[in-house]
């Protein structure tokens, strides 16, 4: 196979990269970034594209020096064998690079030295950032095993420089200078003027807070830290769209897009007043103690037009959780039942939760939510003694910072827990997750990363729901079984 | 049988456990088994060994032999090399494309 194209590619004409980790002990910064802007610079000979660096969380391009288990669901296996991987271009992850920590990485000794050229596998790792996949052309640069690729020569191999110009086109010479004093614009390369981000915690490796473009699903990495929108390439009303959608997943209900329902309030019940003002792209709230009412108008999200935090079967009977409601759906029910409050059904939650992040019910029918880094137990409506407790006692990471959904399969009822971009199968009788995981939620082929919630229905099928929509999967596939369904309201919400 | 035995023996770097965690890993077996725990055909297995074998310019025999096994204890990029492989891409925009298409 000569060389492949992935299909992506930066549309942005100055592609920024960062070192991210550079408090790396055994290796010189410098030197490293000095590499990393060479083997950037070799590609940039050859192919219309420009590179800056820049340090911060904000670069297309995230360089990272890790080891083992650091929060992709590919994991490195310790010195010798994988010695780096790349993600194509795209938002998130996209275009990061990760080297394996452990190696024996070479920066200016002579070819002959023992241990691996970082430069070498830099030039092959940027490769993927920029769109390349592998080849079979054993003297390409992208050929995956590890040789010695590029000598210093003026060029490239040749499949390499057909794969990279097919991207992104040859590189474009600049008429009535002198060429041969033009170099491309990669060699100049501007400190950025973007204040130092602050010094990262060295307690835990530290993981890019990459950003994304707007696309309103995209929430969390597995260890929690928020996506920040960045100058991004895409038009403001998407921005706006993803921000707008951002609060509506986190924001307290506004009476302008939601139905007002009165719920009567027991008299000792102690109401708090929850006031929202949004101004132009932040949302405050702020919560203030009044003197309880005999009643209250209470806003509930508009059932037609939301996202779901938790949809699952308990005791068989349909429960959809939203912020800090839920909906006990019956099936012969023709019409939707109004909603009340999860912790009028539920007892012993913290009194100011916002939200649910998942719940199912276990094969010994107790009920477990997530909330946050801890789970509760319930026992019918009643919380358990000695919960909650940390998601650390099942055997989690420490960096998780959420479950985003809890699913009992229907292929071989067991129990998943996804976080992010990673999934773990859960052992309800040693209460642990297996050894052999985290994996990568890409083996739920077409599902995607941070999904929403996930429960198999009566029907003995297992859904999956990211945003306002849902897809049904194919347990033998191991894929979806139908395009993505935009509006899971209708379905399940009986609008 | 000193055939079998001695087939068994080649492999004594690397049982066969490994072989087929390297193939799904790089992309030329299904991973889903992993989860499904379906059952693999032996003509699957060899077709596997035969594109990894061409990938990486060894002759084509279907089987773990010694220059494979070499091959696949050499140090290498983590990413996989079959080019459907979507691993490595944020999988929205592969939706994205496909919704477009």
């Amino acid at each position: 196979r000569r060389y492949v194209i992935q299909g992506q590619k930066w549309q942005n004409p100055i592609v920024t990269y960062s070192l991210v980790n550079q408090t790396m002990s055994e290796l010189d910064a410098g030197q490293v970034r000095r590499i990393l802007h060479e083997a950037l610079g070799l590609w940039a000979q050859h192919a219309n594209i420009n590179f800056r660096e820049v340090y911060s969380t904000d670069a297309d391009i995230q360089v990272m020096f890790a080891r083992k288990f650091h929060g992709d669901g590919y994991n490195f296996d310790g010195p010798g064998k994988i010695l780096a991987h790349a993600f194509y271009p795209g938002t998130g992850i996209g275009g990061d690079a990760h080297f394996d920590a452990d190696e024996k990485w070479l920066l200016n000794e002579p070819l002959d030295a023992e241990g691996t050229r970082l430069f070498d596998v830099a030039v092959h790792e940027f490769g993927h950032s920029l769109g390349l996949g592998h080849s079979s052309q054993q003297d390409a640069i992208m050929f995956p095993w590890h040789h010695i690729s590029y000598r210093g020569k003026d060029t490239i191999p040749e499949d390499d420089r057909l794969g990279i110009q097919s991207i992104y086109g040859p590189r474009k010479k600049i008429y009535g200078k002198n060429p041969e004093r033009h170099t491309p614009s990669t060699t100049t390369t501007t400190t950025t003027t973007t204040p130092a981000p602050p010094p990262r915690p060295t307690t835990r490796p530290y993981y890019p807070v990459k950003n994304t473009t707007g696309h309103p699903w995209e929430g969390l990495y597995p260890h929690g830290r928020p996506y920040t929108t960045r100058r991004t390439t895409t038009t403001t009303t998407e921005r706006s769209h993803h921000r707008e959608d951002e609060e509506t997943r986190y924001r307290t209900q506004l009476p302008a897009t939601t139905e007002t329902t009165t719920v009567r309030h027991r008299p000792h019940h102690r109401p708090h007043h929850r006031t929202t003002t949004t101004t132009a792209m932040t949302t405050t709230t702020t919560t203030t103690t009044r003197r309880p009412y005999r009643h209250r108008t209470t806003i509930h999200p508009n059932p037609c037009n939301t996202s779901f935090d938790a949809i699952t079967l308990i005791r068989n009977e349909l429960f959809i959780f939203k912020d800090r409601w839920l909906w006990r759906m019956n099936e012969n029910d023709l019409h939707r039942p109004t909603p009340f409050e999860i912790h009028r059904m539920f007892f012993g939650l913290p009194a100011d939760f916002e939200r649910i992040d998942t719940v199912y019910e276990n094969k010994h029918q107790k009920i477990i939510f997530f909330i946050g880094k801890q789970y509760y137990v319930f026992n019918s409506q009643y919380l358990e003694p000695g919960y909650p407790r940390p998601l650390t006692d099942l055997g989690l990471p420490d960096s998780i910072e959420r479950i985003d959904a809890a699913l009992v399969w229907s292929h071989n009822n067991r129990t998943y827990l996804y976080s992010g971009r990673l999934y773990w199968k859960f052992d309800e009788d040693t209460n642990r997750v297996e050894l052999d995981y985290p994996r990568d939620m890409s083996m739920w082929r077409g599902i995607g990363y941070n999904i929403d919630s996930a429960f198999q229905y009566r029907d003995g099928k297992t859904y999956f729901f990211k945003g306002r929509g849902y897809w049904r999967f194919n347990d033998m596939n191991m894929s979806i079984a139908h395009e993505y369904q935009k509006s899971s309201a209708r379905r399940w919400m009986k609008c | 049988k000193p055939i079998e035995r001695e087939r068994r023996s080649e492999a004594k770097f690397w049982d066969y456990d490994d072989s087929q965690k390297y193939l799904m890993q790089f992309g030329y077996l299904e991973k889903s088994n992993i989860e499904t725990g379906n059952l693999r055909t032996i003509e699957e297995l060899e077709q596997a060994v035969r594109s990894l074998q061409r990938f990486g310019g060894l002759k084509e025999t279907g089987t773990v032999d010694e220059e494979t096994l070499a091959l696949m204890q050499r140090p290498r990029c983590g990413a996989p090399d079959d080019k459907d492989s979507l691993d490595f891409r944020p999988s929205y925009e592969v939706r994205l494309k496909r919704s477009r298409s």
